[in-house]
């Protein structure tokens, strides 16, 4: 249930 | 070159131990400040932060920075084969396709190399700013571990919200609902056995089982675990390595639909 976020919303590649 | 030698042989083991359900390929950075990792997961949910620095390592040369990806349950494989006692000694020669193991038993009366191939990986490198978070939890390793894995049997994913009540994680699943609500503890003699809550906001966010299941095969680096919270950022899950440097979790949120 629900929807899973992605650890790259988050973050940006440096 | 790069050599790294580890006298506590057995804190790679357990490194390795605890990240390679999680992350398949990764590349080991090796620059002046430690050796260090930062890999996803395949579906890009979960992202594994490590850190040893140099410091903690008895000799430690590495005369430019280094990356070598390595396949890690083929890394894991090697390194089962030190002993628990054994210092490990990482060598890898500069534009090498091959990085050596190499175990010493405590009496030097055996040592045993190992080589492994290098693999080229093509991986992201995300910036991780420090944040502020609303809430950080500090308890027992074993606990949180207890914890979900106690929770993983009744449902998939765990709400954790943090209140000036404590700590509550929460799960519904086709056979019922559970709740565990941990309350600050710092009357213990040890220290490592309390559970301290710095709450600056409550939250309340909801995370999927399965990959925090996964952050406690890091249980048997450190005594305490510290998860951190804020309700615009992935938790954090860490495990401190021994005057070393730490290991961390990285989770997205699960939203509503």
């Amino acid at each position: 249930s629900g929807k899973q976020l992605s650890i790259t919303e988050f973050y940006r590649s440096s | 070159m790069l050599e790294l030698r580890l006298v506590q042989g057995s804190l790679l083991k357990k490194v390795l131990e605890s990240v390679k359900d999680l992350v398949t390929d990764a590349n080991f950075d090796c620059s002046a400040t430690g050796f260090s990792l930062q890999a996803m997961d395949s579906s890009h949910v979960a992202l594994v932060a490590l850190l040893l620095r140099s410091e903690g390592f008895e000799h430690y040369r590495c005369d430019r920075n280094l990356s070598m990806g390595m396949n890690l349950n083929n890394m894991s494989k090697m390194l089962k084969c030190a002993g628990n006692d054994d210092i490990i000694t990482i060598k890898a020669d500069d534009g090498s396709d091959t990085v050596t193991f190499m175990f010493e038993s405590p009496t030097q009366d055996k040592i045993a190399d190992f080589e492994m191939k290098l693999m080229d990986i093509d991986s992201e490198h995300l910036g991780i700013p420090e944040a502020e978070y609303h809430a950080i939890v500090r308890m027992p390793s074993a606990e949180f571990a207890r914890i979900c894995k106690d929770l993983s049997s009744i449902g998939d994913t765990v709400v954790i919200s943090v209140t000036k009540e404590g700590v509550k994680f929460s799960t519904r699943g086709d056979i019922g609902t559970a709740n565990i609500v941990c309350r600050q503890n710092t009357s213990v003699d040890k220290p490592e056995e309390s559970t301290i809550i710095e709450m600056n906001e409550p939250v309340s966010l909801t995370f999927a089982l399965r990959y925090m299941n996964s952050f406690t095969k890091a249980t048997p680096l450190a005594n305490s675990v510290t998860i951190s919270l804020s309700s615009e950022l992935p938790v954090v899950v860490e495990y401190k390595i021994a005057e070393m440097g730490y290991i961390r979790f990285y989770l997205a949120p699960k939203i509503e639909d």
